[in-house]
């Protein structure tokens, strides 16, 4: 997991 | 996306609808815990500001406005418009016990001290424990309607098929998020004893009632 980590599930 | 995470979102989104269905239908909100519902609506909210800042795709922004404007419209039913028949005796749970050491948590255990990024992981914390008013209520009561039923079941689902789904991007993607899994896992432990009633009596037709 990092800083510029997206969410992308919901 | 793959099959699992589908299958969780669509299990997800049926929940939100039965619930919905069911209190529009019964033109009542028995049975259902409003404090629990109350954490759902934090939960998206504190969760899905990422809304204004990061477009990822179609179908991920209209999820996020659905869960957002469907826990606010089931607080509006409950609080609102069907406030006569909720049940607030029994819903004694005292939310600021759930609220402060998830957010105190998300302080303290966080990909990034940024505010979204600490409030994504307070969603997450939150989520996982947020059905525990429900519950709380259904023991309370010692039944549940078998609508309720299908919903919580729906609901626990949802989680537990994300579980499915981030193993498999493990393996496929090499992609992991820890607070994600961990803070999964323990939401679907708390439904484990409701699966089981659930399975043992709604699905053969008999509702759902706690052991004296």
């Amino acid at each position: 997991t990092g800083k510029d980590q997206q969410h992308d599930e919901l | 996306m793959n099959i699992f995470r589908l299958a969780g979102d669509l299990s997800h989104l049926l929940a939100i609808i039965l619930l919905l269905i069911k209190i529009w239908k019964t033109r009542s909100c028995a049975g259902i815990s409003g404090k629990s519902q109350i954490l759902f609506a934090v939960v998206y909210i504190s969760r899905y500001l990422d809304l204004v800042t990061t477009f990822v795709s179609v179908y991920n922004t209209v999820m996020k406005l659905v869960f957002i404007v469907s826990s606010v419209a089931t607080l509006y039913m409950m609080y609102v418009k069907f406030k006569a028949t909720y049940d607030h005796n029994h819903d004694s749970f005292r939310i600021e016990f759930l609220l402060v050491p998830c957010f105190v948590l998300a302080l303290l255990i966080h990909a990034a001290f940024t505010p979204l990024e600490i409030l994504w992981t307070f969603s997450i914390y939150l989520e996982a424990v947020a059905i525990l008013p429900q519950l709380f209520l259904v023991s309370k009561t010692g039944e549940a309607e078998s609508i309720t039923s299908h919903y919580l079941f729906a609901l626990g689902s949802y989680r537990a098929l994300y579980l499915l789904n981030w193993i498999y991007r493990y393996y496929a993607e090499g992609h992991y998020d820890l607070i994600a899994i961990f803070a999964g896992a323990i939401q679907t432990i708390l439904y484990c004893d409701f699966f089981y009633l659930y399975i043992t009596k709604v699905l053969k037709g008999k509702k759902l009632q706690l052991p004296a």
